[in-house]
């Protein structure tokens, strides 16, 4: 683990005296190798390291008796500010129902997530409707309708021929008319440089203009994660972001990419494939951070 | 990287980032960077075109020759699809068996993701688009015995092709990775041979993941050929290079979108171009 190869580097400085470019240079190459190795991007890691460096070299741990508790504290603390605050509740419409849109690549687990966030709802009280968007995908809607079934949520759906931006509007008319104070909108996966697809997303977004946007990612994804976040928030300005599949062993390092080029919170994490109120958890910064550092 | 710059650590440090960015992984771009440095050195390279030509040759040799993927003769020879959840297995099969008919194949499909909500609408959808049959089972059904019933009826129906698709599972889960075990055995005890090709079907914005992907997969089903999909995005696949090390199965096909005819043969020389792209 990362913590055990900075114990060899640590063992090194001490009786160094003060702390030189030089002598850091080992535990900032540890520190940069596990970052990479979980999946942080690039130039995220490069701001990173540069920001210990600063601060292993200033200051605070001059003339301190014990440098290497210093970085490991000061690592500890960057990462910390780095990945956010506790987890963000999902927020709640002041009037009207609580719309929440999802979004995100091809395959990373929206309408699962989707029929985890209707369950989730209802365990609070609320009275969701889920929104079948996605007119693509083959036998998507069927596929929410089964996980709507499974949630005894209902789910709304136009078939394939109306437009996902008309769906939408219509869901939210639907709501109303049947006291629903929560609605889920399903869309479909696409590319974040499909301009035409990312067009239809702002549209739905201006059309309904949605309480939520959530940025739906995948834990294994790797340098791309930057791009893809970078292009989602720009184009629809999300309110945050879900981590899914952190059931397997990837490290999520996205999840610091994420964060650095957004700074929009991460709400909550998928943590397996049934439609259960398990499996979808409240975000922990400390455990992403101890997870990503390996 | 090509216009005529001279061969020094900011270099260096440039090709890296790219190798990096692209998820080649800390590893292999080290391993990557010592061959290119050593070669720049008995070369007596000078020049950032001469660097370009070696680098590209290094990664080449990496990757090995292009391997594509083969019907034989085997009546039906069976084709096990498997990888993580939401990879792109199913859309992947509906594109490989819409192949195999344009080349005058008959095609059966298996559904073998008996679990996922509407997996098999989904694989049927695609099945009709490609002119494939699709042999499903009965409700909960277990995969391992609509793969067998799929191989005898593909056996009695002459077909030359028969396509399994199996439900998405991550490889930390193993009873779901024993499940894959127990298809590969039970293709092989229907049908001598059987499963003849096994593709591992990798999602091209994977990171470092993935090489622990293949290498359990890998020790679930023996893997023949991986196929990289969502390469129309912006992730350049990178990580191919150590899990083809890794496992020693090439990189026979990439998905590069949703459509039917959206699959490519792996090309090597395109790959390494479409990284410093
Ligand atoms: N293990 C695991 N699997 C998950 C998780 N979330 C989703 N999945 C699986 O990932 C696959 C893709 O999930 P979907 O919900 O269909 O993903 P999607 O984003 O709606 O896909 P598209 O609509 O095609 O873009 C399915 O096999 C899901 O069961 C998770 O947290 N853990
Ligand atoms: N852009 C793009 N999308 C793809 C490609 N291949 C698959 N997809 C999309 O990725 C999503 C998931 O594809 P599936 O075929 O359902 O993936 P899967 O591996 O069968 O998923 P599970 O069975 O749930 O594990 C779908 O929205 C597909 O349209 C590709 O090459 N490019
Ligand atoms: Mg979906
Ligand atoms: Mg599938």
């Amino acid at each position: 683990s990362l913590s055990d190869r900075l114990q060899s580097t640590f063992k090194r400085l001490k009786g160094q005296g003060k702390l030189t470019e030089n002598n850091i240079s080992d535990t900032l190459r540890e520190v940069r190798r596990a970052f990479l190795e979980a999946d942080v991007n690039y130039k995220v890691t490069r701001e990173f390291i540069e920001r210990i460096k600063v601060r292993a070299l200033g200051q605070e741990v001059l003339g301190s008796l014990t440098p290497e508790l210093q970085i490991a504290r000061i690592i500890g603390e960057e990462l910390t500010q780095l990945m956010g605050e506790k987890a963000e509740k999902i927020r709640i419409a002041p009037s009207g129902p609580t719309v929440v849109m999802l979004a995100g690549l091809q395959g990373a687990g929206k309408t699962t997530v989707a029929a985890k966030l209707a369950l989730r709802f209802r365990k609070e009280g609320r009275k969701p409707l889920l929104v079948a968007a996605d007119v693509y995908r083959p036998a998507a809607i069927k596929q929410l309708q089964i996980l709507g079934e499974q949630t005894e949520t209902p789910v709304f759906s136009m078939g394939t021929e109306v437009s996902p931006v008309d769906i939408a509007a219509a869901s939210v008319k639907e709501a109303l008319a049947h006291g629903h104070n929560c609605v889920i909108i399903d869309t479909a996966g696409r590319l974040h440089v499909d301009e035409t697809l990312m067009d239809e997303l702002r549209q739905i977004k201006e059309r309904v203009e949605p309480t939520e946007i959530l940025l739906i990612v995948d834990a294994m994804t790797g340098q791309d994660a930057v791009n893809v976040a970078e292009n989602f928030n720009t184009d629809l300005e999300i309110d945050g972001v879900i981590l899914t599949k952190m059931d397997g062993d990837a490290r999520g390092g996205a999840a610091l990419s994420i964060r650095h080029v957004t700074q929009k919170p991460i709400k909550f994490i998928s943590v397996g494939e049934k439609i259960e109120a398990a499996a979808l958890e409240e975000f922990h910064p400390e455990r992403m951070s101890s997870r990503i550092l390996g | 990287l090509r216009v005529g710059r001279r061969i020094d650590e900011d270099l260096m440090e440039e090709i890296e980032e790219i190798l990096i960015q692209s998820d080649v992984g800390v590893d292999t771009t080290l391993t990557l960077m010592d061959n290119v440095r050593e070669r720049v050195k008995s070369e007596g390279l000078s020049d950032s075109s001469e660097l370009a030509s070696v680098l590209k040759s290094e990664i080449l040799n990496l990757l090995g020759v292009d391997v594509p993927l083969q019907i034989k003769d085997e009546k039906p020879y069976t084709i096990l699809v498997l990888g993580v959840n939401g990879a792109g297995k199913t859309t992947t099969i509906g594109k490989l068996a819409s192949r195999f008919i344009a080349d005058g194949h008959r095609v059966l499909v298996a559904a073998g993701d008996t679990f996922r909500a509407a997996a098999e609408d989904q694989l049927s959808i695609w099945c009709e688009r490609a002119g494939a049959e699709l042999i499903r089972g009965g409700e909960n059904a277990e995969p391992a015995s609509v793969v067998f019933d799929a191989i005898h009826a593909a056996k009695h129906r002459d077909a030359d092709v028969l396509i399994v698709d199996t439900a998405g599972r991550l490889h930390t889960k193993k009873p779901l990775m024993d499940e894959l075990s127990k298809i590969g055995r039970v293709m092989g005890r229907a049908h001598t041979g059987a499963p003849h090709e096994v593709l591992l079907v990798v999602d091209g914005t994977v990171g470092q993941n993935a090489l622990m992907q293949a290498k359990i997969f890998n020790e679930a089903v023996p893997i023949t050929g991986v196929v990289v999909t969502k390469l129309d995005g912006t992730a350049k696949g990178g990580i191919v290079i150590a899990v083809n090390a890794e496992i020693g199965a090439p990189v026979k096909l990439i998905g590069i979108g949703e459509k039917l005819d959206d699959l490519r043969d792996f090309a090597g020389a395109d790959f390494v171009e479409a990284l410093f792209a």
